[in-house]
């Protein structure tokens, strides 16, 4: 029976061996099965291709398939590192491992970094944040003049744009972050520890044993 | 904290497009 799942399996597009997951990420195997499940669930509610398109990132996210949002949009193409319009079983498990619990910080506040730097310059630039505090007010009850915007980006860049050049580089995320840790308290997802309990996986645990 | 002592990527961190966890609900 383990042969016939594991067989089958082999043959879903961007379909990656649990164990090897398990290795790069800070996910045990059970884990990695379970999120398996998430997976096939996110990426057959709308197409059932064994990917998750973008339309079914946001109907899990939002319930909605059509509600586009920046960071949202941002989040999608950080997990879909190999460029191709779809997330693959194993960029959502590396991914997502950024966001356990247990994934070192450092790659928290890089990641972070990245989803911020809008347009991969290396940088996050004072019109990318600007265009995010703006993005957020858009989907939020908050509403503030166009002046007090421009006092928050302003005061948010004088802190943390230490060498004042306009922009600010990973260097100075990495200071900001240490003196503001709440800034990466959505890079932790407590769920991913309950994961077996959310998912539990019986089809591939007769195929592997942690 | 008034709105001009706010930290923007705190602001920001708020987004409901950043807020992983509902991609986890049943």
């Amino acid at each position: 029976m383990g042969c016939f799942h594991s067989k089958h399996l082999r043959q879903i597009p961007g379909y990656e061996d649990p164990t090897i997951l398990a290795s790069e990420t800070p996910f045990t195997v059970s884990e990695v099965e379970a999120l398996y499940e998430l997976f096939k669930k996110i990426s057959s509610s709308i197409i059932d291709d064994g990917l998750i398109h973008k339309e079914e990132f946001q109907l899990a996210l939002f319930r909605n398939r059509n509600r586009r949002n920046l960071f949202a949009d941002r989040i999608f193409d950080l997990f879909d590192y190999k460029r191709n319009g779809v997330i693959e079983f194993g960029e959502f498990v590396r991914s997502l491992g950024v966001f356990h619990p247990n994934a070192p910080t450092a790659d928290k506040v890089t990641f972070a970094f990245r989803l911020y730097d809008l347009r991969h310059t290396g940088y996050i630039e004072r019109e990318e944040l600007y265009e995010m505090v703006l993005a957020l007010l858009n989907e939020s009850d908050l509403a503030l003049s166009d002046d007090v915007v421009e006092m928050i980006v302003d005061k948010t860049f004088s802190d943390a744009d230490t060498k004042g050049d306009g922009r600010i580089d990973l260097d100075e995320w990495k200071e900001f972050v240490s003196k503001n840790p709440s800034l990466i308290k959505n890079m932790t997802l407590p769920y991913l520890k309950d994961i077996t309990l959310a998912f539990p996986s019986f089809v591939l645990n007769t195929e592997v044993e942690d | 904290a008034t709105p001009v002592t706010m930290n923007a990527f705190e602001l920001i961190s708020k987004s409901q497009g950043l807020n992983l966890s509902s991609l986890f609900e049943k």
